[in-house]
């Protein structure tokens, strides 16, 4: 379904997130 | 890298200068593409294409993070910091002297633009001081006004 979609779309847009900060050394 | 998608095109000209830069200088080709992915990331994370672009950047930024881990340049960002600022001020000035002994050629325009896509990637490290928005914008400014006037036959004035 859409929701199901959307909640795969923002968790690889959370782990995008992660790993930038992770590079970034801010976390 | 797979083609860049439509959404992500103002990326386009970061991601040309950290190529040309791979061999030249790796730490000004690791912070466009830093540059890039933060960008890239505002702009569009959320569509298929973006994504699988946007996490190929990611994986090509981490390889050269553990490659470059012991430039300092890298691992402490404060250092990054100075060295673009430095290498965008360094080819601000060579194009600078060039336009005013009125030297004018595709070399000067190119490093007029450089600089200000540089002073673009300068902004990861926090907001842009006064002098360097000043200098995006005259770099970026004389970069089109002398590429105009040569296609056109014209003298810079």
């Amino acid at each position: 379904t859409g929701s199901v979609g959307t909640s795969v779309a923002s968790a690889e847009q959370d782990e995008l997130s992660q790993r930038l900060a992770k590079l970034r050394d801010q976390i | 890298m797979a083609a860049l998608p439509a959404q992500l095109r103002s990326i386009q000209h970061h991601l040309r200068t950290a190529q040309e830069h791979e061999r030249r200088d790796p730490v000004v080709a690791y912070y466009c593409r830093l540059y890039a992915m933060q960008t890239g990331m505002k702009l569009d994370s959320k569509t298929p294409e973006c994504r699988k672009f946007l996490i190929k950047l990611m994986d090509q930024l981490e390889l050269m993070k553990k490659d470059l881990g012991d430039n300092d340049s890298i691992s402490q960002e404060v250092v990054g910091n100075a060295h673009i600022e430095n290498y965008a001020l360094k080819m601000f000035l060579y194009a600078d002297n060039e336009d005013r002994a009125g030297r004018f050629h595709k070399n000067m325009i190119k490093s007029f633009y450089t600089a200000s896509l540089l002073l673009d990637v300068v902004s990861v490290f926090g907001e842009l001081s006064e002098e360097n928005i000043q200098h995006r914008k005259y770099a970026r400014w004389k970069a089109t006004y002398i590429h105009n006037c040569l296609k056109n036959g014209e003298t810079p004035q």
